[in-house]
């Protein structure tokens, strides 16, 4: 049986309005660690992953491993249903055939369950190996929001370039083109402004900005982004949920023909 | 502009 209660459970409707645009449906995975998911975008181009541990959720009992298959933009409907304060407790049992999801106001004064029917997924799963990346570039995440919704006025692709300088961020269209630099700024008020780059070469990569767009929807989530480049690999971008998570998006580079 | 890659080319199935 498994049994889940989130006392923060605008985290998981968060969660869901971040992903349920890129991919339709997908299995969430509950084990000891935690509860995750890992899934592509249907033209296999970007993938998530997420995790929210345990220690995340004030009771968490999963007696086996199980993965439950869900329509990503059904959940983020029946999640829309929660409060903002509301404790969200999930709930299945081994072998049955639906996600019971409960949600109690912070005073207990209404409590509402709704059921999802759980569907058979065929998913392939990715090994993503630890790198070393060649830059990694932390940054206020409504920052990054800002930068890529402000070039995808623009154009189409962005072209993201780490140098002792700082980060560029560039793209161009038919009206013309832009470049936003980024400087290392950690003479801040607040750890969340500040920008930190470490770098080890300088590096230079493009991506589709439609997907880079997607992306940022994770940003009520964290404070702070964390863009991990290297040359010829995916970029990760990754909003880290306090103590008790994450969201990481990986992107396949675009390359000169 | 450009050739755009798959996640696929990188990550191997498990």
């Amino acid at each position: 049986m498994l049994e889940l209660r989130l006392v923060q459970g605008s985290l998981l409707k968060k969660l869901l309005e971040a992903i349920k645009d890129l991919v339709t449906d997908a299995n969430f995975d509950c084990s000891a660690t935690g509860f995750s998911l890992q899934a592509m975008d249907s033209s296999h181009v970007a993938l998530v992953s997420l995790l929210l541990r345990s220690e995340a959720f004030e009771h968490y009992r999963c007696d086996r491993n199980i993965s439950m298959g869900l329509n990503l933009s059904n959940m983020a409907k029946v999640l829309r249903c929660s409060g903002p304060d509301d404790i969200i407790t999930l709930k299945a049992d081994d072998g049955g055939d639906s996600l019971t999801f409960m949600f109690e106001s912070p005073n207990q004064d209404k409590i509402a369950d709704f059921e999802m029917k759980l569907m058979d997924i065929d998913s392939e799963h990715l090994g993503i190996p630890d790198t070393e990346y060649q830059a990694i570039v932390r940054m206020p995440s409504a920052e990054f929001a800002r930068i890529c919704k402000d070039l995808s006025g623009i154009g189409d692709t962005i072209a993201i370039s780490v140098t002792k300088e700082g980060v560029k961020f560039s793209t161009r269209g038919d009206i013309g083109s832009a470049n936003i630099v980024c400087r290392q700024n950690t003479s801040v008020d607040k750890p969340e402004d500040a920008t930190i780059i470490e770098m080890e070469e300088p590096v230079t990569l493009t991506f589709a900005l439609r997907y880079i767009n997607s992306f940022t929807k994770a940003t009520p989530l964290s404070n702070q982004v964390t863009l991990s480049l290297s040359s010829d690999l995916p970029v990760v971008v990754e909003y880290k949920i306090a103590e008790m998570g994450y969201i990481r998006f990986y992107l396949a580079p675009k390359i000169d023909e | 502009r450009g050739v755009q890659l798959s996640i696929t080319e990188f990550y191997k199935s498990t």
